[in-house]
């Protein structure tokens, strides 16, 4: 679940 | 020669990176390696310590710090590689070639080193496919123009480590 919810966190940085 | 005995990843790299070395200080480079294999959360540790000393101002302490970024690519296995290949470490390198960022006060020696490595693991790790995401995007934004020549000796090619252990 923790994975899942970094996995969802995990952006690319705005330009 | 220095024994890991007390020295943590800070520590390791510290020394690896200290602005006041003459040249890359290898022992130190292998020894923050060994010491991020040994940690149960030393690739994790790693990469945040890593990405503050690649956005340093002083451009040797940012270059012996890639230095040392490549080395644990090619040292430190998966852990490592899945690490880099999360977009809250690729968009600390993101944010050193960008000039909506850090870009305009990096040097171009950095920014080139940083680019490089991106291009190198894009064909070398292709599984890790935000590695490919971050790179297209600096195409896109026009940061990177065209792909750069990666020497051979700097590919990305997985190799035994350089002092192996025994159990």
């Amino acid at each position: 679940l923790g994975e899942e919810s970094e996995e969802r966190d995990d952006h690319l940085l705005p330009m | 020669m220095a024994e890991a005995e007390g020295e943590s990843l800070e520590s390791w790299l510290n020394k690896a990176t200290n602005p006041c070395n003459r040249q890359e200080d290898w022992e130190y480079i292998i020894g923050f390696c060994d010491q991020i294999n040994k940690e149960l959360e030393g690739p994790q540790i790693a990469v945040r310590l890593l990405a503050h000393k690649i956005q340093s101002p002083q451009e040797w302490e940012a270059v012996q710090a890639l230095t040392v970024l490549e080395a644990c690519m090619k040292n430190c296995g998966r852990r490592f590689h899945n690490e880099v290949g999360k977009f809250r470490f690729l968009n600390e390198l993101i944010k050193v070639v960008s000039p909506k960022y850090l870009g305009d006060r990096v040097s171009e020696k950095v920014k080139t080193k940083v680019i490089e490595l991106l291009y190198s693991w894009t064909l070398a790790l292709p599984e890790e496919s935000k590695i490919k995401d971050a790179y297209h995007m600096l195409k896109r934004q026009g940061i990177v123009h065209s792909d750069p020549q990666i020497p051979a000796d700097r590919t990305l090619i997985p190799s035994p480590p350089p002092r192996p252990k025994n159990p």
